[in-house]
């Protein structure tokens, strides 16, 4: 759908519901925690890097989960919570590019920082 | 500003990068115009040119307009959402998201909610495609998110010192970037009043 100008958007294309606002409602959701929602919140952050991939997400806000809310909120210059806040939330729920901010768990976003000096690690322990 | 792993760019004797459009997109010369823009925004601050060509297959990048599973294992979602992705030198690849509201030009601040940008979109995944990764640096092109309704197009300091790192600067100096057409979006207007620009 490719408009010369705004107005010559239909009306009926103007949906704002995007997959991403079901987020809105982990709001408040702390570590410990279990919710519907939550493996769906991981997908996310596993497509723009900040999770390692997994067959199966689960819904428990774990350690993972609170590390990589805390690595996306330093990336963009938010509290570093690692909580579901307003401002985490909204900045979730904004169109985005595709490409994930870290890749091969390796990339970061500071200004300067070439690639592979990155204060972004995944911890991971092998079983 | 931050590179991709490996740190890719295009080989050094590749300065004049070709692209093409998917045959598939018919697009307008005003949107083909666009592009134009959006790649001449990055020339004007390094040794690169860009010019259009008709041959999808053989161009140096390929744009396309797709809508949901489109084969490369990035599937888009809808409205808003991902925008859009582009991959690292020399793939060449660049996919937008066929089903979001595409503005070409015009006042966006009456624009319903889902309108995106064109060129703002198109100036960003072009950073990708000459070897950017994202930047934290909120006023920078290469900033992962924007807000719809939203023009931001003119490329920020982190912007040009992390593209001149890859590939040095326009060897005429840094030339001013194509101009804009339309006003001012929100966004724009808002950051100019506060000098945050």
């Amino acid at each position: 759908h490719i408009f010369p100008n705004v107005s010559s958007i239909p009306s009926w294309l103007n949906k704002t519901n995007c997959a991403w606002n079901q987020f809105q409602k982990l709001k408040g959701c702390r570590p410990g925690d279990r919710l519907n929602g939550l493996s769906n919140l991981k997908t996310y952050l596993k497509q723009f890097g900040y999770i390692p991939p997994s067959p199966n997400f689960t819904d428990l806000f774990d350690p993972l989960l609170q590390s990589a809310l805390q690595t996306y909120q330093t990336n963009f210059n938010l509290n570093v919570t690692g909580l579901l806040d307003d401002q985490t939330l909204a900045q979730i729920q904004l169109p985005r590019c595709g490409i994930p901010d870290i890749i091969n768990n390796s990339s970061s976003m500071n200004s300067g920082k070439p690639t592979g000096h990155s204060a972004t690690h995944f911890h991971s322990v092998s079983h | 500003y931050s590179f991709f792993p490996g740190r890719p760019t295009w080989p050094s004797h590749r300065r004049h990068l070709t692209y093409a459009f998917a045959p598939e997109n018919p697009l307008s010369d005003e949107v083909k115009g666009v592009f134009a823009r959006a790649f001449a925004r990055w020339a004007a601050v390094t040794p690169l040119t860009f010019s259009p060509v008709e041959s999808f297959r053989t161009a140096d990048i390929r744009i396309g307009f797709y809508a949901g599973d489109h084969g490369d294992g990035e599937p888009f979602d809808g409205v808003l959402g991902t925008l859009a992705h582009a991959f690292s030198p020399p793939s060449g690849h660049f996919h937008l998201d066929g089903d979001e509201s595409w503005v070409v030009s015009g006042d966006l601040r009456s624009a319903p909610m889902a309108a995106i940008d064109l060129e703002s979109v198109a100036v960003h995944e072009i950073g990708h495609l000459l070897g950017l990764g994202h930047s934290s640096v909120e006023e920078s092109i290469m900033f992962p998110t924007i807000t719809s309704r939203t023009r931001k197009v003119d490329l920020a300091a982190d912007d040009i010192n992390g593209i001149q790192e890859l590939y040095g600067g326009n060897p005429d100096g840094n030339l001013t970037p194509p101009s804009t057409p339309s006003p001012p979006s929100v966004q724009e207007r808002d950051m100019s009043r506060n000098g945050a620009a």
